[in-house]
Order: C-alpha cells, then structure tokens, then sequence
C-alpha cells in the first residue's frame, strides 16, 4: 500500500508538471532529433541568422509593454533581455508547480518563498538541460535552435554565461531522465529543509523524505537497468547550487557593469542576499 | 514581506501575469 502510494505521488506530480511547463522534454527531444513531422527549428549561428531568426522566431515577450526601447540596445543586451523574460517566466511556470506539490501550500506563507527564492534557479537549469545538446539550445518554445558556439562568440561577460549550464547539460542528459522522472526530481529540489532563513524546518523536511521515496521508487521502475541512477542523480544536486551560485554572480556583475541592462524586478527579488 | 512582493503575489494568485 505505501508503494502504491507513492506511484500516486509520482504520478500526480508529472500530471502537474505537464500542466505548468510550456515545452517538454519528450517535444524538446523530438524537436532536437528531427522527429516531430513539423518543420525544423531556426537555426541562429551568427549574428547575421540572429537578425533573419528575428523574423521567423515569434517571442511571446515582444507583446510586454516597455520591450520596444529595447530594439536601439547592442545585440548582447537584446539577448539577455530575453533570456530574463524567458526566466521570468519559467519563475511563473514553476510556482504553479510547486503550489500544486501535496502539502505545500499548507506550509508557513514566508517559507513558501524561500523556497521558491533558493529553488528556482536550480529547477531552470535542471529543466534547461531538456532543450539543451552539445550544440546548442531550443529557445522561443522549440520555434529556433541557438548554437553553443555563436553564444560563446558574443563579448565578454555574455559568452560566459551559458557555458556552464552546456556542460552541466551534457553530465546531466547522459542520466537520460524522462518528464515524469524530472517532475518528481523538481519536487525534492524545490522542497530542500537547508535553504537558508526557513522558520518551520520539520514539516518541509517531513514532506521532502515522501519525495525522496517517490524519486527512488520512480528511478527504480523506470530505469531498471540503473541501478545507481538515484545517488547520482542526488549528487547532481550539489553541482546544480554551484551553477546557481555563480549564474548570480555573474548576474550581479553585470548589473553593477552593464549600465543600459535593466534587471527584471522579480529576478532582482529572487537574487537580493541569496548567496 | 515587502522584500518579496512579487513572489508572494505569484504565490496568492492563480496565474496572474507578471507585470514590469
């Protein structure tokens, strides 16, 4: 009964997941190998592909009051702007999930946020991973392919900024998780008891223990042939802090470095005294 | 609370639009 409960669990989080999240990793996947019968992605490999892709790449934020300032702006000023607005709302998509994990909303209100304000990071770049090859990234919900390489090209800081999240990508697709062991995986990150600031430890501790089964059961039915998938993916934890850590400090430097950048205000909540 | 007025926000209501 208790193993039937927590197929129950599992199975209810990857119902949410699929709700809250926008592109998954079986559509990215299909997109990324050709698969989906639809036409390929646009390919941005310069910046001369960027300015065409701009034609063909609809982004969602274009609509966002305020975005029209940004056309005058140097073309690595351009992408990150997007990029935030992407994160922005990947924030979204992320609290919705989260609210619907059993037993969070009923947690102390200020640790919600907490959690969601050590959490997020690490969830983008874990969910990240699913759009990423060793080329290169899906963006604008699969319509255009961006490549590892042109994202280095760009000047400094930019072309530090995405480096880190391929080679985490490349460790963490080799675990070849699907959507429904990634919903599970995001749930135990979301409810981690160590964040700094919680009030009420004991409970998010308590709820994430019954997440951690439901990961060990999930892992186990799955990948029967992996039979250490949950350590390491568990170990793939510390390395996601690292990558939040210093994504923040890159993030700050070019707040203090980069005049004409705006930082979006959620964004700027979510990183005020977080490491 | 003031701190983390856009997340409690996100968190209170349903899907509400992000505003700048």
């Amino acid at each position: 009964p208790e193993c039937a409960d927590l197929r129950a669990l599992a199975k209810h989080l990857y119902d949410s997941y699929l709700k809250s999240f926008s592109l998954t990793k079986a559509k990215a996947r299909a997109i990324l190998t050709g698969k989906t019968g639809e036409k390929a992605p646009f390919v941005i490999y310069d910046m001369n592909s960027l300015m065409t892709g701009q034609q063909f790449v609809s982004y969602k934020q274009n609509s966002v009051p305020g975005q029209g300032q940004e056309q005058n702006k140097e073309v690595e000023i351009q992408l990150f702007q997007r990029c935030q607005f992407r994160s922005v709302e990947a924030v979204r998509e992320i609290t919705e999930f989260a609210k619907s994990i059993p037993g969070f909303i009923g947690l102390d209100l200020n640790d919600q946020v907490t959690l969601l304000k050590y959490g997020v990071h690490e969830v983008i770049f874990s969910t990240l991973a699913s759009l990423m090859n060793k080329d290169g990234v899906l963006i604008s919900d699969g319509q255009g392919f961006m490549t590892r390489e042109f994202l280095k090209s760009l000047r400094k800081p930019f072309c530090e900024l995405m480096e880190p999240k391929f080679e985490f990508s490349v460790k963490f697709n080799s675990l070849e998780l699907d959507d429904s062991d990634l919903a599970v995986f995001i749930a135990v990150i979301i409810l981690s008891g160590d964040r700094p600031g919680l009030v009420n430890v004991k409970p998010i501790e308590d709820l994430q223990d019954n997440m951690l089964q439901a990961l060990e059961l999930q892992l186990k039915m799955n990948h029967p042939d992996a039979p250490h998938l949950f350590a390491k993916l568990l170990q793939k934890m510390t390395d996601l802090r690292q990558i939040v850590t210093e994504h923040v400090q890159l993030l700050q430097l070019l707040k203090k470095t980069e005049l004409e950048m705006n930082i979006h205000p959620l964004l700027q909540e979510i990183m005020k005294d977080l490491y | 609370k003031e701190k983390h007025k856009i997340l409690h926000r996100l968190l209170q209501n349903s899907s509400s639009p992000v505003d700048l």
